[in-house]
């Protein structure tokens, strides 16, 4: 027996939104402790990890672990018939195969059922390691959805560089190049709009925008971003939703043949 | 030219 009562259903809609562009199926794994999904996109070159914690949740019972195969799409038309400010509960019973949402108006004078077909999804899960990044910059996400969006006009691909100056976009298309250049700027009044710097090691990164921009849909959820990197690894790009959990993409570099 | 890596370069199978 499954079900989650998650107040804040307008939480569920931006999850949906950002990421059901990026992968079309995905197993939603539910235990005690929340729950998580992790998919590749069609081409693996970038993976996503959401993960929910059950404290976010008003009421959450799952009685064992249990793994659903949704539609990502599907899911997402579901829960686009949510208000934002409904309060969302996703119900499922064991071998059952449909899961169900249920959407409460705020005055609880309108109750709204949608039950979805399951789907057989042969995932592997990816071991991640914990690591040690050269450099995490921390940056308000609307900045950095703009940056992205901007270079994205001149180039399709992005270097990313953190050097003590700060950390560095670029970008060269047909018609030029383009750089834009971020200093550590701690002297904000709202802490969320800092632009923080943690850098260990010099490091610069080639990433394909066009991923980098799908994640940027996740905007809505955070007014903060996290990028991790270390050249031997994908770029983390975190989202935090506050204390639920976070949603993070990791893009896979390209390299100079 | 730039060679796309992937994930499972990176990630294996848990």
């Amino acid at each position: 027996m499954l079900e989650l009562r998650l107040v804040q259903g307008s939480l569920l809609k931006k999850v949906l939104e950002s990421i059901k562009d990026l992968v079309n199926d995905a197993n939603f794994d539910f235990s005690s402790s929340g729950f998580s999904l992790q998919s590749m996109d069609s081409s693996h070159v970038a993976l996503v990890a959401l993960l929910l914690k059950s404290e976010g949740f008003e009421h959450y019972r799952c009685d064992r672990n249990t793994s659903m195969g949704m539609n990502l799409g599907n899911m997402s038309k579901m829960l686009k018939c949510a208000g934002n400010d409904d309060i969302i509960t996703i119900k499922g019973d064991d071998g059952s195969d449909t899961v169900t949402f249920m959407f409460e108006s705020p005055t609880q004078d309108k109750i709204a059922d949608f039950e979805m077909k399951l789907m057989d999804i042969d995932s592997e899960h990816l071991g991640i390691p914990e690591a040690e990044y050269h450099a995490i910059v921390k940056m308000p996400s609307a900045e950095f959805a703009r940056i992205c969006k901007d270079l994205a006009s001149i180039g399709d691909t992005v270097v990313i560089s953190v050097t003590k100056e700060g950390v560095k976009f670029s970008t060269r298309g047909d018609i030029g190049t383009a750089n834009i250049v971020l200093r550590q700027n701690t002297t904000v009044d709202k802490p969320e709009d800092a632009t923080v710097i943690e850098m260990n090691e010099p490091v610069s990164m080639t990433f394909a925008l066009r991923y980098m921009n799908s994640f940027t849909k996740a905007t809505p959820l955070s007014n903060t971003v996290t990028i991790s990197m270390s050249p031997d690894l994908p770029v983390v790009v975190e989202y935090k939703i506050a204390e639920m959990g976070y949603v993070r993409f990791y893009l896979a570099p390209k390299m100079e043949e | 030219p730039c060679l796309q890596r992937t994930i499972l370069d990176y990630f294996k199978d848990d």
